[in-house]
C-alpha cells in the first residue's frame, strides 16, 4: 500500500538548530529551578 | 547616533525579533518569555549600544532568511544578553 508522507519538521532537520534548542531548553529549566 | 535613538532602534529591532521568533517557537512557549526576561536584566548601556544593534540586526536578518535555525539565533542572542547582564554573579571566594 502507499506509504504516508511524513510531515516535514524543519526545525529538527537542522542538527545545529536541534542542539541550540536543547541547550536553550535546558538553560530555561535550570533557571526555573534556581528561582 | 545618540544613545537615546540607538536605544529606541534596538527596542524596535528586539520587538521585531521576538514577534518573528514567537511564530516559530510555538511548541515551546517558554522560550520567548525567557528571552524577554534576559533582555530586561541586560545593562542599559549595552541596550543603547551600536554593538547590540549590530547583533540584533544580524540575528534578525538571518532568522528571517533561515527560520529552520530559529533556536540557533535565539540562543546566540541569549548568550550575548547574558554576557551583558546587570546582575553579575559573585566570584566564589577560595
Amino acid at each position: 500500500g502507499p506509504v504516508p508522507m511524513e510531515e516535514d519538521d524543519e526545525d529538527d532537520d537542522d542538527p545545529e538548530n536541534r542542539i541550540a534548542k536543547k541547550m536553550l531548553l535546558e538553560e530555561i529549566k535550570a533557571n526555573l529551578s534556581s528561582d | 547616533k545618540d544613545p537615546a535613538s540607538l536605544k529606541a532602534e534596538n527596542q524596535r529591532l528586539f520587538t521585531e525579533f521576538l514577534e518573528f521568533c514567537s511564530q516559530h517557537t510555538q511548541e515551546h512557549s517558554e522560550v520567548i518569555p525567557f528571552l524577554d526576561s534576559r533582555h530586561q536584566k541586560t545593562s542599559p548601556d549595552f541596550l543603547a549600544s551600536a554593538e547590540f544593534r549590530n547583533v540584533l540586526g544580524r540575528c534578525l536578518t538571518r532568522v528571517q532568511a533561515k527560520r529552520s535555525k530559529v533556536y540557533v539565533y535565539i540562543n546566540e542572542l541569549c548568550t550575548v544578553l547574558k554576557a551583558h547582564s546587570q546582575k553579575k554573579k559573585l566570584a566564589l571566594s577560595s
